[in-house]
This record gives structure tokens, C-alpha cells and sequence, in this order.
């Protein structure tokens, strides 16, 4: 464990507490995309098959519940609470995501680190995930004004990868046999879909303005 | 001991 990679799950964790937070505080989920939240919930459900046969140390099995559970009920809450659902933007959040899963899937089966059941299914949430915020951006820009907690929540998401990737430099670098190119080049292409989303938070933050994306 | 292939991240 280095700081790079526990600076990244904190990161990770505050993203989905700002989301909870915003869902529980305000009893609404506009502007949140629930295909994205479907996405993760896939992410986390195909990345942690280990859970009960590798056992890494308690932070990691932790972490790992956390995540599963807290994606669930996010996906819940939105599908089922009635005040919450009311709010959700149905009619905005239309991008094909079933379309991502299958894609992610097909090029799990065509590049993976080895042939077996758990490896392409890590592979496909490795890919799923780096394509999961894509709804959300489209959604944001269709909606065009954004509340606060839901930038904050999309830059904290953003910004757990993009510290990842200097776990990934960090380790490559103090690490003999460590390579992880799959995870690697998924998390540049994650982090690079959030690039102008970043470039216009942080515009807002600097005029200290709302943040709006064009459409 | 976890082997090189074991996923310890996250």
C-alpha cells in the first residue's frame, strides 16, 4: 500500500459519501445518472468474485463490502425510494449503457491476463469501469447547470483514478515484477474522459462561478 | 503469501 493508492480509495470513498449525502440530504437524484450507478454497481459486483476466496487483509475485504453495498443501494434508492425516483431525470438519462456492458465484455474475452472465469470477468469491470462515467457526463451536459454536490461528487470520481495512476508509476517504479498494463491503460482512458469536465470545475472554482457545462 | 497474480488493489 502506498500514499498514491490510499489517497485514491479515500478519494473513491468520499465520491460515493458526497453522493449518499446528496441522495439522503436533499431526497433527490437529479442530475445523477442512474445508468452510471447501475455501471458501478456491475463494476464492483464483477471486480470482487474474490472476496471470499483471496483474502488480501481486512481493509481490503472492508473496502470491498463497502463498495458492493454502497453501489447497490445507491442503484436502489433511486430505482425504488418514492421520493427519490420521483426526482430522477428520466427522460434525460437515456444513453445505451447495455451497449457498454457489451462491448466491455466482448473485449474482456479478447484481452484479459489469463483465461479464466475471474481474470476476464476482472478485465471486464477493469474496462466497465473506465467507461461507466460516460452516461453521467452526457447527462451533466444535457442538463447543462450542475448542483455542487454532483460536481464534487463527478471531480472526486474523476480524481480517485487519475491518483491511481501515480500508484501505478509509483509502483512500476519500486516493484520488480509488477506490471499491470490492463488497469494501467484503462485508467488513462478513465481519467481522460473526465478531462474537459475537469478543465470547466476548475474554471468554476476559479471565478468562483456555477458550474455550467456548454452544451 | 498472495501470488504476483492475486489483485490487491482495489
Amino acid at each position: 500500500m502506498n500514499a498514491f493508492r490510499l489517497a485514491g480509495d479515500i478519494t473513491h470513498l468520499i465520491s460515493i459519501l458526497v453522493l449518499l449525502l446528496k441522495i439522503y440530504a436533499t431526497k433527490s437524484c437529479s442530475g445523477i445518472s442512474l445508468k452510471t450507478q447501475e455501471l458501478y454497481a456491475v463494476v464492483f459486483l464483477a471486480r470482487y468474485l474474490d472476496l471470499f476466496t483471496d483474502f488480501i487483509s481486512v481493509y481490503n475485504s472492508v473496502m470491498k463490502v463497502v463498495f458492493i453495498l454502497s453501489s447497490v443501494a445507491i442503484v436502489w434508492c433511486m430505482r425504488r425510494h418514492r421520493a427519490v425516483k420521483r426526482s430522477y431525470d428520466k427522460e434525460l438519462d437515456t444513453f445505451r449503457h447495455y451497449y457498454l456492458v457489451g462491448a466491455c465484455f466482448v473485449f474482456a474475452l479478447l484481452v484479459h491476463e489469463k483465461f479464466t472465469f475471474q481474470e476476464v470477468f476482472w478485465a471486464f469491470s477493469i474496462y466497465l469501469e473506465a467507461v461507466a462515467i460516460i452516461p453521467q457526463l452526457v447527462l451533466l451536459q444535457r442538463s447543462g447547470n450542475v448542483d455542487n454536490l454532483t460536481g464534487q461528487y463527478v471531480f472526486f470520481l474523476g480524481a480517485y483514478r487519475a491518483l491511481y495512476i501515480l500508484n501505478w508509476i509509483y509502483r512500476y517504479f519500486t516493484e520488480a515484477k509488477f506490471s499491470r498494463w490492463i488497469a494501467c491503460i484503462s485508467g488513462l482512458v478513465q481519467t481522460a474522459l473526465y478531462a474537459d469536465f475537469f478543465y470547466y470545475y476548475f474554471l468554476s472554482w476559479k471565478n468562483n462561478a456555477k458550474l455550467n457545462l456548454p452544451a | 503469501i498472495t501470488s504476483p497474480s492475486t489483485k490487491d488493489e482495489l
